[in-house]
């Protein structure tokens, strides 16, 4: 990640080994801001689905609000993109494409245009699409359950219910 | 069309009642509101706790919804497999038993599956293998890792 | 109607921000965004957490909706005296740090109006002057109480 | 409460001292139950305020289910109305009427036909409405925090904010 949310403007990463990982920290901290860097990188468009500030696409690149006069730091300066980077152990070949790992790369620019990186090469949101939705990886798809998602479904009706097992298949 | 839901919706149906068995001590299944025209009608989710009788999700308690849409959400990601899982405060509504067996199940799971979850409660952090502290440091993010074995697990400001 | 108005909004305006500053470490304040036109415009809710900058409720985190949601409810609340106050589970999204503020406030407020909280936390049920206990008995729940400080404080299965 | 929801065909009562009363227990106990019985009792009508089952006012009178032939107690008939009494202390005379001790009850029977009682004596939902606003309990008011609205508050509008404020005066 970089420049994504509060993130900030130097690139860090988060390592995920196999197994059960659990993300902890206090309130506001950025815990769900690291699901909303995954949606992101695999093609997720919506600004409410990304929780981004003011319902722009562009709020999801990190704000350091320093424009009131607080302490400016010298990295306080606004970037003007952000780049999310999502890198995936493929052994089993899941993902259909011939390399162990697969790196996926989306980079937002303020004006609003999005360049899509596989394995380095330059490619499509949609060729990703594509590519990453065979493999169960979609933007809306159910394997990422966003905060409050798990008492919302039980509260649908019978045929909102229906809805959902259809779009599944 | 009808073919390709009905089989999907049987699978769904049988891993539900599987997981909501795992997860609580009642029990809960999917009934077609219309088994004839199964698009008119729509789909019940009955649960049952304990000793209680049945109900449907509409008249559950807060925890008792949260338990049943995890469940039903489990189900339906067994369609497709998928290359990791993410649950994001998942047991927030939970009491201390429902949150132990969640967590339990999840870590039984995580065996065949990468499993991400974000919580605020230590009995998620117990069973981890490895948990990431995220804190925030002048409004940006830091994160530190730590297998929670040896570590004294509490949620401090950053 | 806008003098009325504006009266009712100058106190919940100023004991939203004295609560606020009680439950956490930062500021927050409301905001007309019509000075002139009160009722054309909305009201905005702007919340500084530590020493991230201050923003509007609508880009909070999960836990910080939740402390600004229930100090705006209580700061509502002073308008009018009430009898009595019950709160359902509204520590459900706080970390540790801010249920124990809230819990903290609570019972300070308590000496003055009769407070009742329904939660599944053990940070409330330890600064309680009196704890019930619900359980369920084959669908029917059955109350019992008792004083916390001597007890060890579990939540089990009715 | 006798027959209102989960609290069984028999009266049970829940005293409640000044100070800080916390209540707990498991999830599906009753807890929320509790509060909706107060909000039935000064006078809520919504069944999806009072979560009452299958949308209507009287989903909230105890119903035991043992109709499919599950091992039925003698208990088990299901009553044909509900009643809720609320007992509040008024030395300070916040509600406007003249004892120490105020006692309000509501029975509801399946018919839907509502009786209220004010210290005894029979009256109005309006009656006792009016007398109960002036104290500052009323069933729409804000003392009263239903699971989950916390957060809700903070999800609206600042519009919506406007509004919710605009009906407290
Ligand atoms: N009319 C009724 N008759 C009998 N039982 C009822 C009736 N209406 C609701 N219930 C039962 O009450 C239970 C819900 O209780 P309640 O919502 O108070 O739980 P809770 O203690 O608040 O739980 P949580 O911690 O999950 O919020 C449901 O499980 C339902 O079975
Ligand atoms: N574009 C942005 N630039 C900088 N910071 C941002 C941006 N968008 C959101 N934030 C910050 O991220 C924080 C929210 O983070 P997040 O929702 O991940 O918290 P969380 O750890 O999940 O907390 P909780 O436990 O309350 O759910 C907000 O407080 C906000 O200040
Ligand atoms: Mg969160
Ligand atoms: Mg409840």
């Amino acid at each position: 990640m970089r420049g994504f949310k509060s993130s900030g403007s130097r690139p860090v990463a988060v390592n995920m080994e196999p197994g059960f990982t659990v993300i902890t920290g206090p309130n506001g901290s950025g815990k769900s801001n690291i699901a909303d860097a995954i949606l992101f990188a695999i093609g997720e468009n919506s600004p409410k689905q990304l929780r981004a500030a003011n319902g722009k696409l562009s709020g999801v690149i990190y704000d350091p609000k320093k424009e009131d006069g607080e302490t400016g730091t010298t990295a306080a300066e606004r970037p003007n993109s952000c780049r999310v980077t999502l890198q995936l152990v493929n052994i089993d070949r899941a993902i259909p494409v011939d390399n162990d790992l697969v790196t996926i790369t989306r980079e937002l620019k303020e004006t609003g245009e999005n360049v899509y990186f596989l394995n380095g090469k330059k490619t499509t949101r949609t060729a990703l699409g594509e590519i990453l939705d065979l493999a169960g990886l979609s933007p809306g798809g159910l394997n990422i359950v966003p905060q409050g998602a798990a008492t919302k479904v039980a509260d649908l009706t019978p045929e909102e219910k229906r809805r959902i097992i259809e779009d599944v298949v | 069309k009808k073919t390709v839901f009905m089989a999907a919706f049987a699978k769904i149906r049988e891993e539900f009642g599987f997981i909501f068995k795992r997860l609580t001590d009642g029990e809960a299944w999917l009934e077609l509101e219309d088994e004839e025209e199964v698009f008119s009608g729509g789909i019940l989710l009955m649960a049952r706790f304990g000793l209680k009788p049945a109900w449907e999700s509409l008249s559950l308690s807060g925890g008792e919804k949260a338990v049943s849409g995890v469940a039903l959400i489990i189900a339906m990601q067994s369609v497709q497999p998928h290359p990791f899982y993410l649950f994001d405060e998942i047991d927030s509504h939970l009491d201390a038993i429902n949150s132990a067996n969640l967590a339990q199940f999840l870590k039984e799971r995580s065996r065949a599956a990468q499993i991400v979850t974000i919580t605020l409660r230590d009995v998620f952090i117990a069973r981890s293998d490895m948990t990431y502290g995220v804190y925030s440091a002048g409004g940006i993010s830091r994160y530190v890792h730590y297998k929670p074995a040896a570590a004294e697990v509490s949620v401090k400001r950053g």
